[in-house]
């Protein structure tokens, strides 16, 4: 699963 | 499974380690830029700071689901100019920004690699080896 952040961050499920 | 966070470069920047324990877990980010964490197997949501530090936890209904996680899944995987993918060549996790695409930096190598569950004990292992090894040898002189 992947969440981008308005800031252009992302999140990463590993 | 863990959570790690990534600039817009590719570059690393945290880790999340929501629960030792595993099993089904999905991830938000939510408006104030923090993480947030559902548990299915706790029903709980944790919130994180984007620097890794553990801020709260709140209990959910299990019928209940916060909707926003559901809305946040594998399709979200662009912001700006950034996109995230995995790249078709080196099938890993890359960014893309226009058309230059470069995979995400290796991050935490000891989290992954040796604070593991299986890490712990081989070190804990090899530790009591190398001592009876010792006491062997020095009870043979």
């Amino acid at each position: 699963q992947v969440v981008v952040t308005e800031s252009g961050d992302v999140f990463v499920k590993i | 499974d863990r959570v790690q966070l990534y600039d817009c470069n590719g570059k690393f920047k945290a880790a999340f380690q929501p629960d030792s324990a595993g099993g089904v877990f999905k991830i938000a980010a939510s408006p104030d830029q923090s993480l947030e964490i559902y548990s299915v197997r706790t029903n709980t949501v944790d919130t994180f700071a984007l620097d890794g530090t553990f801020l709260r936890r709140r209990s959910v209904d299990d019928r209940d689901m916060p909707f926003d996680f559901l809305k946040s899944g594998p399709s979200v995987k662009k912001a700006g100019l950034c996109e995230f993918e995995i790249d078709p060549i080196s099938s890993q996790f890359s960014v893309r920004k226009g058309t230059s695409i470069k995979p995400l930096e290796p991050g935490d190598w000891i989290l992954e690699n040796l604070l593991n569950y299986w890490g712990i004990g081989g070190t804990g292992a090899l530790g009591i080896g190398l001592m009876l090894v010792s006491t062997l040898r020095r009870d043979k002189l």
